[in-house]
């Protein structure tokens, strides 16, 4: 009947009232978690809630991102449309562990060697890696004589399975950078994508590196550079900055469907197999083939 | 409607029922229609400020307002719409009245902190209402 329908449901109203935290709404009404019930986007929400204490990100790391918001996203929040279509997510990553392994040498520009350890725990599974950068940001704007180069040397490890066993090297990789920075670069970044890629997509939780880079003034290109003594501020451990493309049906996919709208054919990313569309009716919709206009 | 128009004006007006052009004119222009409304918020007043970084304020916004018995083009509507104003009146006053609801989002950028310290930039869908429609 009409009334018995009610009261339930005004118990139930009565119970959200009397918890007064808006956030409370999110969460189901027994209290219990069924699998499933929470989708990713409330769980993140009620995850939020002001309750559980939060780790303080670093501050050069959250100025970054800001800067990042702000040339992916106009002022009211909305995506813009002139950023890279193909990730919806990004992800920066301070290390937890810095070990410094050989001092440096500032005669020759060498930097300490880093010992990195990035904890990956919130990258989800259906976060798919599309490219991965070490970046390196200044507390302080430097000056760098106009053009340097550098020998960086990475190894990657295996995580530590036992306080006793040292660590192995997994794969280690030694590329040079060679690079001008103008006046005033507060941070530059090292894309290590073809090496992290395995790991990511492997849902490795951890990542265990050590980073080390050699720097020499680039004589042929800045004779003046001598005389200047070389400073180099790089044993600053770098962030891990990951692009990643979010599958969820939660997460955007806009340029999805406007490529499906546009050019209902498979592009280049799908033949290698990259799943970057959610099979979701984004997908469903590029089965019909537009009528054109005549 | 001739006959209306020829009505001497002294004389008092025809009783409602008579009055077509007021009778239709509930169809064409419902007093509150059917329209989006802002709902400007920041995430300070939800307590959410701590580690939702940006945007700094978020305009959701709401769908608001009467349907029109004989929704047509105006809102987008299917027609089934039309069909259940029909059961409302005819056939069962509980099966509701369509109602004015989103048919548009778009998507919104969020900076959040996440519980261990490291920082997410993502993008959700659907979570701005852009256009309203009765259904």
């Amino acid at each position: 009947s009409q009334a018995s329908r009610g009261e339930p449901q005004i118990a139930a109203g009565a119970e959200l009232e009397s918890e007064a935290e808006p956030w409370s709404l999110l969460r189901p009404l027994d209290g219990r978690d069924r699998s499933g019930f929470l989708s990713p986007l409330f769980k993140v929400l009620y995850d939020g809630q002001g309750g559980t204490p939060r780790l303080q990100p670093d501050s050069r790391a959250l100025h970054y991102m800001k800067r990042l918001y702000k040339a992916y996203a106009t002022k009211e929040g909305i995506p813009k449309s002139n950023r890279s279509p193909l990730y919806n997510t990004v992800r920066l990553f301070t290390s937890c562990a810095q070990h410094k392994q050989a001092p440096g040498d500032q005669a020759t520009g060498s930097v300490p060697s880093v010992d990195l350890l990035f904890n990956l725990d919130r990258v989800t599974a259906v976060e798919n890696l599309l490219k991965s950068v070490l970046l390196y940001t200044f507390s302080n704007s430097i000056s760098f004589p106009s053009a340097v180069k550098c020998v960086c040397n990475l190894v990657i490890k295996e995580p530590e399975s036992s306080s006793r066993t040292p660590h192995r090297a997994l794969s280690s990789f030694t590329f040079n950078l060679q690079f001008e920075l103008k006046k005033k670069y507060t941070w530059f970044e090292v894309d290590v994508t073809t090496l992290l890629q395995p790991l990511v997509a492997s849902n490795k939780k951890s990542i265990h590196m050590s980073v080390n880079f050699t720097c020499t003034r680039d004589q042929g290109q800045d004779p003046s550079a001598q005389d200047r003594p070389f400073n180099v501020t790089l044993q600053v451990p770098p962030s891990l900055l990951l692009y990643l493309n979010d599958t969820s049906a939660q997460a955007y996919h806009g340029w999805c469907s406007l490529h499906y709208k546009r050019r209902p054919s498979r592009s280049a990313d799908q033949n290698r197999g990259l799943s970057v569309c959610p099979q979701g009716e984004g997908s469903a919709e590029g089965v019909r083939s537009p009528r054109h206009r005549r | 409607g001739q006959e209306t128009i020829s009505l001497p004006l002294n004389k008092p007006r025809a009783p409602a029922s008579l009055n077509l052009s007021e009778y239709f004119k509930q169809f064409l222009f419902p007093q509150h229609e059917c329209e989006l409304h802002d709902f400007r918020l920041s995430f300070s007043q939800l307590k959410w400020d701590n580690w939702i970084v940006a945007p700094p304020r978020y305009n959701p916004r709401y769908c608001k307002g009467d349907c029109p018995r004989a929704v047509g083009h105006r809102y987008g509507s299917p027609v089934h719409t039309m069909v259940q104003n029909i059961i409302h009146e005819k056939l069962d006053s509980s099966v509701p009245r369509p109602s004015c609801v989103p048919a548009k989002y778009s998507p919104l950028s969020v900076l959040t902190i996440e519980p261990d310290g490291s920082i997410a930039y993502k993008e959700y869908e659907d979570m701005i209402a852009t256009k309203c429609t009765c259904r």
